[in-house]
């Protein structure tokens, strides 16, 4: 059986939050390392990749492997039952027609039960390669966000250019153009206010802000977010979460004019 | 418009 809790349902509230409305219905595989997720949007064009590690339950339990196929939207709802700082408990049996999600609030001794339906969910899985990436991008998660959303008034697409001077994000649109550069930047007393960039070599590559925006949901659960770029592949923007949990999110470039 | 890439590109199915 699965026996997983979470210390704060806050935690599974924003997740699921970031990502469902980029996928709909989704297996959480869980085994003894974690719970994990990996689903692709309707459109190919982009991929969310959750770990949840063991070391982030306490305690953690599961006898064998199990897919819990979910219904975002369902799930939603009943986490919506949740406070953000209840006790959360995850529960399944090894060949499970439902997850028992049990939501605990210690101060007002209120336990709340429910039983999601799961799905059989035929899930296409992608092999991910380990990618020494030409760039890595360290800074703050709303910056982010606030880029995108501000270059989402203007256009569709984004170019992204990083050089060793600093990563240059650039539109144009119908009724002008716009651009943000940030300078790398290290401040000893707001580390994540620091903006880090590691490169190999020089990254120019144009994505779809649609897609970003969307991401960027998830700068609820982390104070930075990690930007890793290769000409020609894939971007992936990471979420870290505590005990090396992460939530990750690939989007395939644009290609030509 | 630039042409959207299909992520099934760059990543194998297993």
């Amino acid at each position: 059986m699965l026996e997983a809790r979470l210390e704060q349902a806050d935690l599974l509230k924003k997740v699921v939050d970031a990502i469902k409305d980029l996928v709909q219905d989704c297996n959480f595989d869980c085994n003894d390392s974690g719970v994990a997720l990996q689903a692709m949007d309707n459109s190919h064009v982009a991929l969310v990749s959750m770990m949840l590690k063991a070391e982030s339950f306490s305690p953690y339990r599961c006898d064998r492997n199990v897919a819990l196929g979910v219904n975002l939207t369902s799930l939603t709802k009943v986490l919506r039952a949740a406070q953000n700082e209840d006790i959360l408990t995850l529960k399944a049996e090894d060949a499970p027609d439902v997850l028992n999600l049990v939501f605990e609030n210690t101060d007002s001794d209120r336990l709340s039960e429910y039983d999601l339906k799961l799905m059989d969910i035929d899930q296409e899985h992608l092999g991910i390669p380990d990618t020494e990436y030409a760039a890595t991008i360290s800074l703050p998660s709303v910056e982010f966000r606030r880029i995108c959303v501000d270059l989402m008034a203007l256009s569709e697409s984004v170019s992204i250019e990083t050089s060793k001077d600093g990563i240059k994000f650039s539109c144009a649109g119908d009724i002008g153009n716009g651009a943000v550069t940030l300078r790398p930047n290290t401040n000893v007393e707001k580390p994540d206010q620091n903006v880090e960039i590691e490169l190999t070599e020089p990254v120019a590559l144009t994505f779809s802000l649609k897609y970003l925006v969307n991401f960027c949901k998830a700068a609820g659960l982390s104070k930075t977010v990690k930007l890793c770029l290769s000409n020609e592949v894939p971007l992936l923007v990471e979420y870290a979460l505590a005990g090396s949990s992460y939530l990750r999110f690939y989007l395939a470039p644009k290609i030509g004019d | 418009t630039p042409l959207q890439n299909d992520l099934s590109e760059f990543f194998v199915m297993v």
